[in-house]
């Protein structure tokens, strides 16, 4: 048996808002200390893990370790009937489950809907995400993150992010011409959500599809800051924290030269 | 400019 319960309905529709525009069918695995989710897009450039720990749900029970193959455009259609703050209880059989039970209940407990979610056949194993040393770190505002690769957006399809001494410089080209927003690691820190750091072990130069980083910061409601993490050799790394109980990380390959 | 596979970088990364 399988039954987890969150007391934040809210926080699963955001969950799933961050990862269902990216990946359409997800491994949500389950064992008795969390659930985690992996997947790529379709053209294997990105990938998405989610962690949620045991102690997010008011109760959580997993008596053997159970895969759910959920298609996340069917899981949103039940989410969009839940508020924000209506209790969800996910249930499944643990043997096998071909279907997943969504139970949603208001606040003041006057309003109860059930749903049945069918599940879905995914023929890949989750990966083993290799252990990385990055040569830098950055540590800034989600919400700037979402404006910077927004804004950028404008001027091409690709971000160039070259981290040099204290800095992280944004910048892209196309018709209309070029455009460079540098950010630098904050003196003082008056408010940690607002703050840059620049942990750099070695300068960084590479290039992203914003496409690609735009679809990610659809986790920026899940956490007031994102860390990027950088590597010559290696995938980004675009994490944001689900408080104390998780986290959602994006991996992006970085573009070569054709 | 070209998107790479992520999974050859993971393995190669190994």
């Amino acid at each position: 048996m399988f039954e987890a319960k969150l007391q934040q309905g809210g926080l699963l529709k955001k969950i799933l808002e961050s990862v269902k525009d990216l990946v359409v069918d997800g491994l949500w695995d389950c064992d008795g200390a969390a659930i985690t989710l992996q997947g790529m897009d379709s053209s294997h450039v990105a990938l998405v893990e989610m962690l949620l720990r045991a102690e997010a749900f008011e109760h959580y029970r997993c008596d053997r370790n159970v895969t759910l193959g959920m298609n996340h455009n069917h899981l949103s259609k039940i989410l969009k009937c839940a508020n924000n703050d209506d209790i969800v209880i996910l249930k499944a059989a643990d043997q096998n489950p071909d279907s997943c039970s969504l139970i949603l209940e208001s606040k003041n407990g006057e309003k109860t809907s059930d749903f049945v979610v069918s599940l879905v056949r995914i023929d890949t194993d989750q990966l083993g995400i290799p252990e990385t040393e990055y040569s830098a770190h950055v540590k800034m505002s989600s919400g700037e993150f979402q404006r910077i690769c927004r804004d950028l957006s404008q001027f091409g399809d690709a971000v160039q992010i070259t981290c040099s001494k204290q800095d992280v410089k944004f910048s892209s080209s196309g018709e209309t011409g070029k455009a460079n927003i540098t950010l630098t690691h904050s003196a003082t820190v008056d408010k940690e959500e607002e703050s840059v750091t620049v942990d750099l072990k070695e300068p960084v130069d590479l290039t992203f599809a914003l496409r690609f980083l735009n679809l990610f910061t659809k986790a920026t409601p899940i956490s007031d800051t994102v860390t990027l993490s950088l590597s010559q050799e290696a995938p980004l790394v675009v994490e944001y924290k689900i408080g104390d109980s998780g986290h959602i990380r994006y991996f992006l390959a970085p573009k070569i030269q054709e | 400019d070209v998107n790479q596979n992520i999974l050859s970088i993971f393995y190669n990364s190994i």
